[in-house]
């Protein structure tokens, strides 16, 4: 592998991308899916995530644009150049530009997504079959409005699945019009248009009024083009008009008569002969997500790589299967390091993941006795079956965990398991939680017993409720502690000391004086947002967990230790 | 044989981008684009010896023989998609 010289690259792991337009060749959401997918092949390897900007300035700015458009680089028609990308850094820096004068697909021809019709904006099938017929384009057959649509399974006669095929009678794209479909005829400079024009536009994007006044109302949005649109030749973006007629004879299919470099084409009206408008017929393109991964690796400061098949390789191949090559993981490596830290695996939004040893099942303890049927409670409480033979450490994520009585308790849809502080830290359950705490309903947000009192408070969803012993308050709103209404759980609570208590939600917390007098008296934000779920105090540390995963702070409030619950707390 | 034979005919396509570009002027341009060779002097003179060095290199990173000349495999490299940022920085 090889980076830019001075081995440029981003100071920051949070990389912003903003998409600036589209092209006509894929729908939006496909373009859109393309790119993140290209983003996430290097967010997979390293502790870089991507996140879409959808205005402002972003660290890399993807665009569409043909020949010369404004960077000093001009792109070269059909095929040769693809796209260019320039390396981490500010303005243009980082920046990615794509060419459209290419036919961008999915890499093995026109990927026509639907939209409105029944199939949920799948993808067309081609073949499929309509009337006994079979159909490898969009077509306008058995409809009046003119309308192209495609069968989204091989037979529509007997699935019906059906949508309609991007069309300009349905919706543009960019412009000014929020993609309302074109209006046709329209005016534009006192001439009038019955369809789609490069008039007016040096850039030769095909676009069209959405009123019927361009010149009045300068209301307009670009094109999308249809699957069979052709590239090239006096007639770029317009469809194939089949039949049409070349030299006397009739043509039903794109044909590769009259030329000798065996390229088919098409006339893209009735008559070749007669009105010389013709096209290159589509090819399989090339894949959008595969450029993207290449151009996406200049943006993050990968230079050209010689191994033919890395990623970062100059010369454009494609493979169906992509995965990266050990060039690329390696060159990535050096400038941004690999996934090292569970941080990285949370910021990330990867939680399932991992080894998930079974490990040796704790003799359940002696009291309460570990639950070996189901119990019915006398309360609202859900009843909830017991596994005796389930460990805790086939948990990845717990409901909470809170230390009562001086022992750690770790709940999980109604059972718990208790690590005993008097018994050498020996694991104790599952125990059903609707005999011990039986108002209590089966998912807890958080708990935390108070330290003056002895009371154990319980959180699940909007309500709480309070167990001294065995009497219980509750339930009751959690507007009652003085939180918004807006507030749909507790998800963490810290205790400060007898009495203080902070109570978490997303990125704000809440500081309880006292919880006798239920006050609320400041609303702070945390700064790592949407971080805490539970927190426990464990001899004077405080561990803020999410998921998998715990962040400790001693006590000078400084986060000393990241690593996991099962393994370092419950010693899976 | 009893098919009759349709004439090929070639005809001239109006707005057709022909590229009549020779596999020397094709080299040329490519490794002044990717940065194998500096743009030419303004005398127009490119030696002989700097261009099949540039060609050597360009092979190297193509992982093609390492020939020096512009044989088929490396016109073909010339000719197919790829991304537009120089394999070498000056």
């Amino acid at each position: 592998y090889q980076t830019f010289q001075g081995d440029l690259k981003w100071d920051h792991h949070d990389i912003t991308y903003r998409i600036l337009n589209y092209s006509p060749d894929m729908g939006a959401s496909l373009i859109d899916d393309a790119f993140a997918r290209a983003f996430k092949v290097w967010s997979d390897v390293t502790p870089l995530t991507f996140t879409r900007l959808f205005d402002g300035i972003a660290d890399i700015m993807v665009s569409f644009g043909k020949a010369d458009h404004g960077d000093g680089y001009p792109f070269d028609g059909k095929d040769g150049l693809l796209a260019h990308a320039f390396p981490p850094g500010e303005g243009i820096q980082g920046d990615a530009h794509f060419d459209d004068d290419e036919n961008w697909t999915l890499g093995k021809g026109a990927a026509v997504k639907t939209s409105f019709g029944n199939a949920e904006g799948a993808l067309c099938h081609f073949p499929f079959s309509f009337g006994g017929k079979q159909y490898s384009t969009c077509t306008t057959e058995g409809r009046s409005d003119n309308l192209p649509w495609c069968a989204t399974t091989a037979d529509y006669g007997r699935d019906k699945k059906f949508g309609f095929c991007p069309s300009e009678l349905l919706y543009t794209f960019d412009g000014n019009s929020n993609g309302k479909a074109c209006v046709f005829p329209f005016v534009f400079l006192g001439e009038t248009y019955e369809g789609c024009t490069t008039e007016g536009r040096s850039d030769g994007y095909r676009w069209c009024s959405t009123t019927e006044n361009f010149d009045k109302d300068k209301k307009f949005g670009f094109c999308p083009n249809r699957d069979t649109a052709v590239i090239g030749g006096n007639s770029e973006g317009e469809p194939c008009h089949f039949p049409f007629v070349f030299l006397g004879n009739k043509y039903d299919s794109c044909t590769s008569e009259g030329r000798g470099d065996g390229r088919l084409w098409c006339a893209t009206t009735s008559n070749f002969d007669t009105d010389t408008k013709w096209g290159f017929c589509q090819d399989r393109g090339y894949s959008l997500f595969l450029v993207a991964a290449h151009e996406f690796g200049h943006a993050l400061g990968l230079d050209h790589s010689n191994i033919r098949n890395a990623l970062m390789y100059p010369m454009y191949s494609y493979v169906e299967d992509f995965s990266l090559h050990k060039d690329d993981v390696e060159g990535i490596h050096y400038l941004y390091g690999m996934i090292l830290s569970p941080c990285d695996v949370i910021r990330k939004g990867i939680f399932t993941t991992g080894p998930d040893p079974i490990p040796t099942i704790p003799s359940p303890g002696p009291d309460p006795k570990p639950d070996t049927t189901t119990t019915k409670s006398t309360t609202t409480t859900t009843t909830h079956p017991v596994d005796p033979s389930q460990s805790p450490c086939q948990i990845n994520k717990f409901d909470t965990i809170t230390e009562i009585d001086g022992d750690l308790h770790f709940f999980k849809d109604g059972q718990y398991w208790r690590m005993s502080s008097k018994t050498d830290g020996g694991l104790e359950g599952p125990f059903s939680m609707s005999k011990r705490w039986p108002a209590v309903p089966v998912v807890v947000d958080t708990a935390f017993e108070d330290l003056a009192t002895k009371k154990i408070y319980f959180f699940s969803g909007t309500r709480f409720w309070v167990y001294t012993g065995q009497s219980v308050l509750g339930p009751r709103s959690i507007e009652k502690l003085g939180l918004s209404s807006t507030v749909e759980k507790v998800e963490g609570a810290l205790q400060r000391g007898k009495g203080k208590v902070l109570l978490f939600n997303g990125e704000n917390y809440w500081r309880h004086f006292t919880l006798l007098c239920t006050i609320v008296c400041t609303k702070h934000t945390t700064r790592e947002r949407r971080l805490i779920l539970v927190i426990v105090c464990i001899v004077g540390n405080s561990y803020f967990c999410r998921d998998s995963f715990y962040w400790r702070m001693n006590s000078n409030r400084q986060v000393d230790r990241v690593g996991y619950v099962k393994y370092d707390l419950l010693n899976c | 044989w009893c098919v009759p034979l349709k004439k090929s005919v070639s005809v001239t396509f109006p707005g057709d981008v022909l590229k009549n570009m020779t596999d020397t002027e094709l080299a040329n341009s490519y490794l002044q684009r990717f940065g194998y060779m500096d743009v030419q002097h303004r005398s127009g003179f490119q030696s002989m010896a700097s261009t099949s060095k540039a060609l050597m290199r360009m092979q190297r990173q193509m992982g093609l023989e390492e020939t020096g000349t512009l044989d088929k495999s490396t016109v073909a490299a010339m000719k197919a998609p790829r991304c537009g940022v120089p394999d070498v920085r000056s």
